[in-house]
Formats: structure tokens, C-alpha cells, sequence
């Protein structure tokens, strides 16, 4: 039932009594609303033969604008040490997650761990890792392309025409892979993904990235196979949050390095030395 | 040459959009993880192949004879003479669900971090390890490594659970130096062994080991990497 906090000398992030991101607080003592959840979208369902039946499937992402929280407790344990401090969160049978935070980096880690989506109700579910923060960013939220300069997006909005949304969710996600972000101004709010995902800002202060997604119908576009693997799929999620204004190094220079670390991150090899005392290895 | 050959033809296939989207018919999907897999491995054999080489050479006390081009090489690597010792470098693949086989059930095994940015980075390095034991990490200069044995979520291992031992041994490889390696020794012992004395080489300066040229030097004073 308590509070309980994780941090290095940059930062240190909140978890509220019933085991959700709640907060996180800067180096210079300043405090902001950060909360983290997992929910689902569930997938359209219909018969393909004209374009509202159409179902949510391999080729489309196209929920039924149900959207349902996955849980409303965490169970949570907490690991503190000197190289690094872990939140383990369990939200239910089929997701867990790790908040992490090293010792001497200046970002939160989300290791999430989804699947295998239970179907058993006869639902496809398309599975959403959301942020939300207190940042007002009126509409608009930026996306990498392919891992190069930041595209603005603007919600329900296209630059070359006049826009009339069918649908809400799906016509507001933008490819992501490497980046998404927000900001207003002052501050500003960027997950930097492993793999390509979907996301979007659905709402002002909010991002949003597709983990996975079990879906029960052919969409009809050519694959004809349900995604209907049950496969559990581990990733990671990098949370970077800051001042846009005295930062140093600045948030865009700490979004392009971290994003080059992560995309050619280290190789790690193997070898047996059990024969070898140190000596001679070294 | 054909194993490298090999992957990057299986590359060339994974690059159609079905591969990239996961928009392909699940035989194919699993197809393509067969070739994916095979080609790694191929590499992999080949790299290890290369790396002894390389290894051969560094830990050789011998200076190999100049070629007119004057660079120092053996003309034929089975004539040069025998390396002090050699190992084989293996890329544990089930590093995603926290399992490896090396790290999880040898007492001694070395860690070896490439780091392919042209710039200097420091990683945290996980290694999955047996939980029952303690561990020593140390780097080439005998300086004790501080690290952290953290569990990792049971729903993880139950991934793999015949695989995942269910414990990561974490810690800092600083200043990986840029398109080059580090290497670490790990020791796993009985709690008790621990902070036995041991003499520190703290003396020895840096060495920076770059891919590209394979050169090992540790005479003059190393200047910093930039950045």
C-alpha cells in the first residue's frame, strides 16, 4: 500500500498505492504527472464485403473504438541496488512489465513482456502500452521516419486536405520506428521503441505505442490467416523527459544518441574460460 | 565470404514487405525465421573462426614477420606458431528471454562487448547467471567490476523454463571504444571465496582494441577516444 519511488542523480520516477506510474521528479526538484497502463483495443469483426465490415486483421488495424483497461491494481516488487533499481509490475496472467533505472543513465526503461493474449472470450485484442503526462501539446505529436529527422503530426488533421475521420483511433496512428514524442513548449515527453510499432496521441499529454495484437478474422487483403499466433513478445520501451529550454545536453541530442545506441546496440560473445586462470587470460 | 554471402541473400528476402510487416502466411513466417536462424549461425561459425584468428595473433609473444606490403602477418596462419590459448566467442541467441547457456552453467566464462557505433559509449551489460552463486567480474587491468545479481519476472522464465536459470548479473562496461571491444572476466563462486586478496595491475594503461586493424599496443600513453 505504500508509495515507493526508483532513481539516479537525473531523476527518479513515482509508483502510486496501487502499483502505477505516477509520477517523476527532476534533477532540479520539479515534479510532473507520469502515469504508464496497459490496455486493449478490440478488433473489428465483419464480413469483409464492403469497407465499414471490414475486420481488424493482418493488413489493417481497425478496433471497434472498444477500448478496456487490462487491470486497475499492479502487483508490484520493488529491487534496489547500486548499478540498478527495478519495479517489477505484474498487471495480469498474460502482462508484466520491468521499470528500470541505471545508475547513470538519464532514461526510464520499460521492459514489457505480453502475451500470450488470451482469445477465449472470442475477442481479438490489439494490446497498447499508453503514457500520460501533463504536458499540453495542443493536438500535436512528432514520429521519426525510419529512424531520421521527426515528422509533425497533427490530430485529425492532413496537411493537403481537408480531413473528415471515419475512424478515430486507427486514422490517428502513424508508423513509429525509433521515436514519438511530444512537447508545449517547456517540457517534453519522448518513447523511443526496439522495433517498429504504431502509435499516436490520442489525447493532449498522451502517447501510446502498439506492443501486440491477437486477432481472430482475415482481413481480407490478400494474407487470407487470422493473426491468430499466441505468441508472448518481449520488448523494451525508453522514456526520456526533460526541459526543452537549459537542457544539457539538449533533449534533441539525448533522444539521437540514445536512439543510435539502442539501433546498433553492443554485441555481447561468449566464451568458456573455465581452463584459463585470470592471469593468463589477462 | 559465403557464409557472410549467405546471410545477406536471406536478408535480401526478409527485406519484402510481408517479412516486414508480419503480413506473410504463418509457414512463411516460420520459414523465414528458419533461413534468418541458419544464416546467423553460418556467420556465427565464421566469425568464431575469425576471432581465433585475431586472437591468435594478439596472444602470440612472437612478432610475426613483415610482407613486402610491410604489414606484420603470417602468410599461412597454420604455420604461425601456437597461441598461448584460445577460446571460441558464441552469441547466446535466447539473450531476449534471459537464458544462456555459457553464462548460466560455467564457473568461468568471458563476457566480450562490441560495440559497432564510431563513437565511445558505456552499456550496461545483463548476463544471465545461476542464482545460487556469487560472482566476480573483473576487465583486463584486474579492476574488480562493481555489479548487481537482480532476478529476473518468473514470467519470463517460464519462457524457457528448462533454459533460464532466472537471475542477470548486471554491470558497466565503460568507454567501449569506437568500432572495438571490451572483454571481461567472470568467476562464480561459493559466497565464502569472495574478497579473497588479489594482486591489482592497476598500473597497466588503457588498451584499446579496434577491429580494423587487430593491433594491441599498450607502450606509449593512450589518448582519450574523442567523441
Amino acid at each position: 500500500s505504500n508509495v515507493v519511488s526508483i532513481g539516479n542523480k537525473y531523476f527518479s520516477v513515482g509508483f502510486d498505492s496501487k502499483g502505477f506510474l505516477s509520477s517523476i521528479s527532476l534533477e532540479d526538484g520539479s515534479e510532473h504527472k507520469l502515469s504508464q497502463n496497459f490496455f486493449y483495443y478490440e478488433g473489428a469483426v465483419g464480413d469483409n464485403r464492403v469497407f465499414k465490415n471490414r475486420s481488424s486483421g493482418a493488413y489493417i488495424f481497425r478496433p471497434n473504438s472498444t477500448e478496456r483497461w487490462v487491470t486497475d491494481h499492479v502487483n508490484v516488487k520493488v529491487i534496489k541496488g547500486p548499478v540498478v533499481e527495478e519495479v517489477h509490475q505484474t498487471f495480469n496472467d498474460w502482462i508484466s512489465q520491468v521499470v528500470r533505472i541505471y545508475r547513470d543513465y538519464n532514461y526510464v526503461e520499460f521492459e514489457w513482456l505480453v502475451g500470450s493474449i488470451p482469445v477465449d472470450d472470442g475477442v481479438g485484442k490489439e494490446v497498447v502500452s499508453r503514457f500520460v503526462s501533463d504536458i499540453q501539446s495542443s493536438n500535436v505529436f512528432y514520429t521519426d521516419s525510419n529512424g531520421r529527422e521527426m515528422i509533425k503530426r497533427v490530430r485529425d488533421h492532413r496537411e493537403t486536405w481537408n480531413l473528415q475521420l471515419q475512424e478515430e483511433i486507427a486514422g490517428n496512428y502513424y508508423p513509429v520506428t525509433t521515436n514519438i514524442a511530444i512537447e508545449d513548449g517547456q517540457r517534453r515527453l519522448a518513447i523511443m521503441n526496439d522495433r517498429a510499432q504504431g502509435g499516436s496521441s490520442l489525447q493532449d499529454g498522451a502517447l501510446e505505442l502498439m506492443v501486440q495484437r491477437r486477432l481472430l478474422h482475415d482481413d481480407a487483403f490478400g494474407v487470407a490467416e487470422a493473426l491468430n499466433q499466441s505468441y508472448p513478445v518481449r520488448g523494451k520501451h525508453f522514456l526520456i523527459f526533460g526541459k526543452l529550454d537549459g537542457s544539457v545536453p539538449s533533449m534533441a541530442a539525448r533522444e539521437r544518441f540514445l536512439q543510435a545506441e539502442k539501433l546498433l546496440s553492443p554485441w555481447l560473445f561468449f566464451s568458456d574460460v573455465t581452463s584459463f586462470e585470470y592471469e593468463d587470460w589477462r | 565470404r559465403v557464409h557472410l554471402d549467405y546471410l545477406s541473400e536471406v536478408m535480401g528476402v526478409l527485406q519484402h514487405h510481408d517479412a516486414i510487416t508480419g503480413t506473410s502466411k504463418e509457414h512463411v513466417t516460420q520459414d523465414y525465421t528458419v533461413q534468418i536462424y541458419s544464416a546467423l549461425k553460418a556467420c556465427s561459425y565464421s566469425a568464431k573462426i575469425v576471432l581465433n584468428q585475431l586472437t591468435r595473433r594478439q596472444t602470440n609473444t612472437d612478432k610475426p614477420p613483415e610482407n613486402e606490403h610491410g604489414s606484420a602477418r603470417y602468410k599461412d596462419e597454420a604455420t604461425s606458431p601456437e597461441p598461448l590459448f584460445t577460446f571460441d566467442f558464441d552469441s547466446c541467441l535466447l539473450l531476449n528471454v534471459s537464458a544462456c547457456e555459457i553464462s548460466e552453467t560455467r564457473d568461468k566464462f568471458m563476457v566480450t562487448v562490441y560495440n559497432a557505433l564510431a563513437h565511445s559509449v558505456f552499456h550496461y551489460i545483463r548476463v544471465p547467471v545461476d542464482g545460487s552463486f556469487e560472482y566476480e567480474v573483473t576487465d583486463y587491468r584486474s579492476v574488480p567490476i562493481p555489479h548487481q545479481i537482480i532476478s529476473v519476472p518468473p514470467q519470463v522464465t517460464a519462457l524457457h523454463p528448462d533454459k533460464a536459470a532466472g537471475f542477470e548479473l548486471v554491470f558497466l562496461a565503460t568507454e567501449l571504444p569506437p568500432i572495438g571491444y571490451k572483454s571481461f572476466f567472470i568467476v562464480r563462486k561459493p559466497a565464502r571465496m569472495l574478497n579473497t586478496p588479489r594482486v591489482l595491475f592497476r598500473d597497466i594503461p588503457e588498451v584499446v582494441l579496434v577491429a580494423n586493424n587487430a593491433q594491441m599496443s599498450s607502450d606509449q600513453p593512450q589518448k582519450p577516444p574523442r567523441n
